[in-house]
């Protein structure tokens, strides 16, 4: 309805950055797309409404696809060590448990760190992940040290010859410096066991947040080193458009979406099903 | 801040004169920006920027504010009233046990949010309020209310293996008026506006249960989705308040005015923070202040 033929006019081009704020993408990112997107078809032969979806699309994609980055290469350290960060409710721990079946389904050997030892109940929500992948949990119940739980589950992870170790960690909003300074010695900790670890540091956003997640990246970013986006919820209704001015920002591939509750649904990222999903 | 792009604006308006179309135009623009930067949802933005524009055409510039600092204090003034001058509270007129039933999109703080109203019933109301949960999806989730719960010294219904949401309502309705309760709150599983089944099961409750209070749980966090998260769940349930968690971080919130001008339903709390004592009653001049950055 959008793109039924037509001629590429000023109102179009305000109505495709409205549709991408109306995606998350933010103003600033919607614009400088739609302008990208308007060079692009410039070049081309046809120049109607339906080449400028492809043009938007393309350079969409293209902005996605220049932070991609490849599968891990199998020839890893043994464990390798994933940890798991973002702010409350986003979906780390339903991510853990979907990412443990994931490498299982590849025949890898996987451990979960309860490194969430703050929040009511947070241990018996992950173990009954376990339970539901078939993967060990390695805890301290609440109110241990999560950065003890991280290194106990790393002695356990090498000393059992696991491939992967994934560690939970409490939700933490990102302007709580000394919650960001816990993150930090796990780090130091995992550091001290293995120069390399954390091999992947995944932030876990939730598809439904706004330009928040800027801040959150940010702040992550900066305290602890990201490696890897996730982001969740997108078998909403909500677009997750934030990402492509955070590839921008940033430089961070998204690694994997959630699109529900179960074990099984988690798709590593695709740009191009992505931007198709956007309109 | 908006205030010194409004500044840049009217830098060439001096001392007298009023605030007429083409200024206006000019500032608007910077407002239409910054609500949206706040994640105000974009048809609410127009409508509202519709509404200062008519309200600031012709204003006289007067007095020791300066045009920019007018605009600002209008766009307040508009923000307040769309948003509620008064901050209402928890409607517990009803006969008892007045039933709260608490619902939202996965992970927005639906059961830590429970937890808070009990501690609130408990110690400013003093009511006995009962806990029950309704989620049997979510791996410990009825272990996490029970916790929080007790710690808050609240009664936490007992859980029975296998039982579904309508029947688990059913038994702690009984259960309060039983137990002589005053409220009864219901924590419910997350769920998406858009999964019709779990849509029906909420209004199937609300039907037993006959809910006082239909509280939507909406994350500051939220973008655009806002709008479409609540209009569902208002048009299947009529929501009667909001609570806008995790505003200890620094998300500007533009969430409350989208869910606000969508449902007119009033924001009744404030979620300020992860413990049991983390809440506060809606201000909407400090909700505003916050939106504008
Ligand atoms: N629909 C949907 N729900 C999800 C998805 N991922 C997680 N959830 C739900 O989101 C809610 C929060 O998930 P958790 O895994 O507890 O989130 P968390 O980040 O570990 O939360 P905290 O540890 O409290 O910070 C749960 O109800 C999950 O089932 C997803 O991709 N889609
Ligand atoms: N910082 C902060 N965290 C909060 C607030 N409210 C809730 N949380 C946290 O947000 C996360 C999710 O809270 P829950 O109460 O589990 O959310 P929920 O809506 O019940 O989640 P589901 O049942 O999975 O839909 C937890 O880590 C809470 O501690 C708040 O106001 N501030
Ligand atoms: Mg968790
Ligand atoms: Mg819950």
């Amino acid at each position: 309805e959008l793109f039924i033929g037509g001629k590429v006019d000023e109102a179009l081009l305000e109505e495709l950055e409205d549709q991408l704020v109306m995606a998350d993408f933010g103003v600033e990112t919607a614009s400088a797309i739609v302008r990208e997107a308007k060079e692009r078809l410039d070049r081309k032969q046809k120049k109607d409404a339906n080449a400028m979806r492809e043009a938007l699309r393309d350079t969409i994609r293209a902005h996605l696809e220049a932070v991609e980055q490849g599968v891990v290469p199998s020839q890893r350290v043994h464990p390798w060590v994933i940890l798991v960060v973002g702010v409350n409710g986003v979906g780390k721990t339903t991510t853990i448990g979907k990412l443990a079946a994931f490498y299982q389904s590849n025949h890898e050997k996987v451990l979960l760190a309860a490194g969430d030892t703050y929040r009511a109940a947070a241990v018996a929500q992950l173990q009954k992940w376990g339970e539901r992948c078939g993967c060990l949990v390695i805890s301290q119940g609440q109110d241990a040290d999560a950065a003890s739980v991280v290194h106990d589950a790393f002695a356990a992870a090498r000393a059992r010859r696991y491939d992967v170790l994934i560690a939970d960690t409490a939700g933490r909003l990102h302007t709580k410096s000394n919650l960001m300074e816990e993150l930090k010695k796990i780090k130091r900790v995992l550091g001290r066991l293995d120069p390399s670890a954390p091999h992947e540091t995944l932030l876990v956003l939730d598809g439904t947040t706004g330009q928040n997640a800027i801040s959150q990246v940010q702040k992550f970013h900066e305290a602890i080193g990201i490696t890897g986006l996730v982001i969740t919820k997108l078998d909403g209704t909500a677009k997750g458009g934030v990402v492509v001015g955070l590839s921008e920002k940033f430089k961070l591939p998204v690694r994997y979406i959630g699109v529900g509750e179960g074990l099984e649904d988690l798709r590593p990222f695709d740009p191009r099903q992505f931007v198709e999903a956007l309109f | 801040s908006l205030s010194d792009r409004l500044e840049a604006v009217f830098k060439k308006l001096k001392g007298q004169g009023s605030l007429n179309e083409k200024n206006i135009r000019d500032a608007m623009r910077e407002v239409r920006m910054a609500l949206l930067e706040a994640d105000v949802h974009l048809d609410v933005v127009k409508s509202f920027i519709a509404r200062v524009r008519e309200k600031s055409l012709g204003h006289e510039v007067m007095g020791s504010l300066t045009p920019g600092q007018q605009v600002i204090h209008l766009v307040h003034k508009e923000l307040i009233h769309v948003m509620g001058g008064v901050n209402e509270r928890l409607n517990l007129a009803a006969q008892p046990p007045v039933v709260v039933l608490m619902v939202g999109l996965q992970g927005s703080g639906k059961t830590t949010t429970t937890a808070k109203l009990a501690k609130r019933l408990i110690e400013k109301e003093r009511r006995k309020p009962l806990l029950a949960s309704l989620d049997v999806y979510r791996p410990a989730a009825m272990d996490q209310l029970a916790t929080v719960g007790e710690a808050v010294g609240a009664k936490v219904l007992p859980t029975s293996v296998g039982e579904n949401p309508r029947d688990i309502a059913k038994r702690a309705l009984q259960s309060a008026r039983m137990g002589g309760f005053d409220v009864l709150l219901l924590d419910t599983a997350g769920r998406l506006h858009v999964d019709a089944e779990l849509m029906t099961e909420l209004v199937d409750v609300a039907e037993l249960v006959k809910p006082t209070e239909i509280l939507l749980v909406v994350d500051s966090m939220t973008g655009q989705d806002a709008v479409n998260v609540a209009r569902s769940f208002d048009e299947k349930l009529n929501v009667t308040g909001v609570i806008l968690t995790k505003t200890d971080g620094d998300a500007r919130g533009g969430a409350a005015l989208s869910v606000r001008h969508v449902t007119g339903k009033p924001i009744k709390f404030l979620g300020t923070g992860e413990t049991v004592d983390g809440l506060e009653p809606f201000h909407p001049d400090r909700v505003a202040s916050r939106i504008l950055g």
